[in-house]
């Protein structure tokens, strides 16, 4: 009977992140190796595609002034635009990342204070968990699989937006070795919420008595579903301190940005998050 | 802490579907 129930939750989770996250592995992975029947993403890969790609996702918080700009400045503000566009859709995947916590069994049970600060330190590391299926050693799908923006063109772009992009790819080219499945990745998304070791948490007990079903629940679905991958529990486990390090260096990027940028505006609900996180 | 954090806090108590950020 506990095993059926750790796969009842397994099931419950899964729907769970298909109900909220519109891209999945499955789908990105189809996209990125071109078997799929839609149409294949647009490949932004210097500073004029970029202009182009543009008009294909929503960028509501610069309008286009690029006609009066020098190359220089178009450049500039194209930089700037598109972070903006990139911070937004962050503010959409929080959304959906706290969706997806309120639908885990036992969470919106829990203190309201502690749900605020677990989705504070939990989020940036679930985005980042997100989007290694969309990535490969060549770049990165964005605007929910329409577009492919090249590695290298990241690399490109100046100081310090170039710094951004390159941790995450180097993580998750070596996340995605472990082959994770949807299903695991959204057993694994629930553990990495109910960490019950964030700062300011008032009731610890229930966040990881939580943890330890959906802990269970992983260990069940990896054995299962990777029976030839030797110690894959504990290999994704270890992702975690990975996570929290690179979660931590990115939001120093965005704090030093903020200071550096003149024309950088930080998205509301991304500086709730980010304001006295670490 | 809900305080400082009023539009998780909204996200959290918002019982349907994601809200319009």
């Amino acid at each position: 009977p506990e095993s059926a129930d750790l796969r009842a939750l397994a099931r419950h989770l899964y729907e769970s992140y298909l109900k909220y996250f519109p891209l999945t592995k499955a789908k990105a992975r189809a996209i990125l190796s071109g078997k799929t029947s839609d149409n294949a993403p647009f490949v932004i890969h210097d500073m004029k595609s970029l202009v182009e790609g543009e008009q294909m996702i929503n960028c509501r918080y610069m309008p286009l002034h690029e006609h009066r700009r020098s190359d220089l400045g178009i450049m500039h503000e194209v930089e700037l635009r598109f972070f903006h566009s990139y911070q937004s859709r962050s503010a959409e995947a929080i959304s959906e990342v706290t969706e997806f916590a309120k639908s885990i069994p036992g969470f919106i049970n829990l203190d309201l204070n502690d749900q605020v600060t677990l989705l504070k330190y939990g989020v940036i590391e679930v985005m980042i968990i997100m989007i290694s299926p969309l990535m490969n050693k060549d770049g990165t799908l964005i605007s929910y699989g329409q577009i492919f923006m090249t590695r290298e063109f990241l690399k490109s772009l100046r100081k310090p937006f170039c710094e951004m992009m390159e941790p995450k790819f180097e993580f998750s080219i070596k996340f995605n070795m472990l082959e994770l499945d949807d299903c695991d990745m959204a057993l694994f998304l629930a553990v990495i919420i109910l960490s019950g070791d964030r700062p300011g948490l008032l009731d610890v007990k229930p966040i990881e008595d939580l943890q330890e079903t959906v802990l269970h629940s992983l260990e069940l679905q990896l054995k299962i579903n990777h029976p030839d991958s030797l110690q894959l529990f504990a290999k994704v486990l270890q992702k975690m301190t990975d996570l929290r390090q690179l979660v931590t260096d990115h939001v120093q990027l965005i704090q030093m940005m903020k200071e550096t940028e003149a024309d950088w505006s930080l998205h509301p609900l991304l500086q709730e998050i980010m304001r006295d996180l670490y | 802490l809900k305080e400082k954090h009023k539009i998780l806090h909204r996200l959290l108590q918002n019982s349907s579907s994601p809200v319009d950020l």
